[in-house]
This record gives structure tokens, C-alpha cells and sequence, in this order.
């Protein structure tokens, strides 16, 4: 499985349904 | 002897297979860049954009076996979004001392931004509101039990 270590992320949702997400950071495989 | 050389030859399989990853995500859209930095560590550059017609998930990558999702957005009803990130936090292991290290490294925020409805949310401190946009960060570390979860209602078709 993988796991997320040292990371920043963010996810926008407008009401028009339009979004933007990332992550930026450490993705681990644990 | 016999023995070490196996696990060196295991631990050698396993590092191959990570860069490998590496490069499939490399190749999946959003992945602005994905580097493999030993020890079962990637650092990952990714950030998508689109219109929620149909539910999201990530991250997944069937090749490289990789489907446990982060961050999950599922369409409730007809103009509503509920937004779960599983791997931000801990639920399962409330009460229960579970001492596995899965999100021992957890370090991180997760930070919502709508200018939606914003109908719930699980995040201690609240919304912040700053002109017509409310801003949720939950912080993510070992001790986090709640993973992050809200609700954001859209603009009704017309």
C-alpha cells in the first residue's frame, strides 16, 4: 500500500462544479 | 550468507519496481513530475483541474498496483459533492491501540476551498471566510484520527 509522508495538498470546488486538486509532497510505499 | 543475499536480492527487486512506478506515473495526466528517492520514497509533483460531472479519486494506477486512494470525491445527489481523504487521518484505529506504522510519517495539510455551500465539515477549528471563498485546512500527522470530510453543495443547474 502506499501512504503519504511529508506533504501539502488542496483541493478547490466552485459552486459552477469546476475543481483543481494537488499534492505536492512524499507518496511512501509502506 | 545464503539467507542476506536473498533479501539483497529481494530488496533489489523491490527498488526496481519502485522506479518503475516512478516512470508510469510520470506518464498519467496531472503527474507534473514523479522521483524515486529510494527506500520506498517517491516525491510527487502532481495537480489536475476539471468540472465534477462524475466522481474523482486519487491516487490509482492499476499497473502499478497503486489504488488506495487519498482523497475521494463522491457526487451526492444533484448538486452536492462529499469530499473524504481516508489516508489524512485514522479512523479505524480509534480504540482500538493498533501499533502498526502506516502513517508514522504522516506530516501534511489538506487544505478545502469552496465558494459552494459549505454544509458540513469535520474540521475542528472551522471555516475561515475571506471574501466569497471559505478555506478548511486539516492538519495530518501520526495523532490524526478524523480523516478530513466535508460537503459542498453547487449552484443548482437551471
Amino acid at each position: 500500500a502506499f501512504s503519504p509522508g511529508k506533504f501539502a495538498s488542496t483541493l478547490t470546488i466552485l459552486a459552477d462544479r469546476s475543481f483543481t486538486f494537488s499534492y505536492q509532497g512524499e507518496v511512501i510505499a509502506v | 550468507a545464503a539467507e542476506a543475499e536473498d533479501d539483497a536480492e529481494e530488496a533489489a527487486k523491490k527498488e526496481a519496481k519502485f522506479k518503475a512506478i516512478a516512470e508510469a506515473l510520470t506518464k498519467e495526466a496531472g503527474y507534473r513530475s514523479v522521483t524515486y528517492k529510494g527506500d520506498g520514497v517517491f516525491v510527487v509533483d502532481y495537480q489536475i483541474s476539471g468540472k465534477l460531472t462524475h466522481g474523482f479519486l486519487w491516487p490509482y494506477n492499476l499497473d502499478a498496483e497503486v489504488i488506495f486512494p487519498f482523497v475521494v470525491l463522491e457526487l451526492r445527489g444533484a448538486d452536492a459533492v462529499r469530499v473524504k481523504a481516508p489516508a489524512f487521518g485514522d479512523n479505524d484505529s480509534l480504540g482500538k491501540g493498533k501499533s502498526d506504522t502506516t502513517n508514522a510519517k504522516l506530516d501534511g495539510t489538506f487544505t478545502l476551498v469552496t465558494d459552494g455551500e459549505l454544509v458540513s465539515q469535520n474540521n475542528e477549528d472551522g471555516a475561515k471566510t475571506e471574501g466569497n471563498r471559505r478555506t478548511v485546512t486539516w492538519k495530518a500527522s501520526p495523532l490524526s484520527k478524523d480523516a478530513p470530510m466535508a460537503v459542498v453543495k453547487f449552484t443548482p443547474k437551471p
